[in-house]
Order: structure tokens, then C-alpha cells, then sequence
């Protein structure tokens, strides 16, 4: 039907929600990765990545407001992905491509890594 | 015309920006 589309709305209600995160206003977890210590919004977690929907709608964890994940995960991959989930912004760099695509895997965020991987494949290619 | 009005799309802000 005919309505008025907003076009930049999307975009700006991400903005808010990083302002939100950034001045820590109704965040609901810490997310431990490797002992550094990142502060969310369940809802903004789960609406990006698989690992954190499975989490948040399991019965037994939705409750939790502290989650470690594995230590294996790089806690500066993990931070891109964070900033990534609430800027649509994902900086691309030959020292961190590798380490973001594998923390992408992790949490189930499909479509960065396959972004990712095509990234490194061009990459190679050239 | 059937008396709906087309489609505008609004290209600036569509919301107040939160304080830094």
C-alpha cells in the first residue's frame, strides 16, 4: 500500500542503539570473551548472530546476564563483529580479515563469513 | 486514480538522534 518510506530509518535506529550501547543505557549482558569484557543488548545479539539466538531463546539461558564464550575465541575479532552488529560497518584489513571470518563461524553470522571468504579469495586472486 | 496517494520515500532523518 501507499505509504511514506523512510529510507535512512533502519540506519538510524542502529545509530541510537550504538548510542545506547555506548553510554551502557539498558544493556542487558557482558559477554566474556578470552577476559575482556563487552557490554550489549540481548535483542541486538540475537538479531545478528546464530550462536546468540540459540542462546537467548533457550529456556535455561535466556536469563543469563553474563555469557563466557569459548576460550578459543579472539576477543578483537569478537569486538569487530560487536561494532559490526551495530554500525553495518565491518573495516576490512589483511591482519584481522582471518581472525573476524573464524569469529564469524563461531557465531554463526553466515553471511560475514561467507563476505569474508570471498574477500580472502579476491584477495588471493589479485 | 483510486484515491490512494503513490509512494514518497523521505530520504532524511526519521528520528531524533541519541546524546553521544
Amino acid at each position: 500500500d501507499s505509504c511514506i518510506q523512510f529510507t535512512r530509518h533502519a540506519g538510524d535506529v542502529l545509530f541510537n542503539l550504538n548510542r545506547l550501547r555506548s553510554r551502557d543505557i539498558l544493556t542487558d549482558v557482558t559477554i566474556l570473551v578470552d577476559h575482556q569484557r563487552f557490554r550489549a543488548h540481548k535483542t541486538v545479539l540475537m538479531a545478528c548472530s546464530g550462536l546468540f539466538y540459540a542462546i537467548f531463546t533457550d529456556q535455561l539461558k535466556f536469563n543469563l546476564n553474563l555469557i563466557s564464550l569459548d576460550p578459543d575465541v579472539d576477543a578483537e575479532g569478537f569486538g569487530i563483529l560487536l561494532d559490526f552488529m551495530y554500525t553495518s560497518r565491518l573495516p576490512l584489513r589483511d591482519s584481522s580479515i582471518m581472525v573476524v571470518m573464524n569469529t564469524a563461524i563461531y557465531l554463526q553470522m553466515d553471511h560475514v563469513a561467507d563476505t569474508c571468504r570471498r574477500y580472502l579469495q579476491s584477495s588471493e586472486d589479485i | 486514480r483510486d484515491g490512494r496517494l503513490p509512494t514518497v520515500k523521505e530520504a532524511g532523518r526519521s528520528i531524533h538522534e541519541i546524546p553521544r
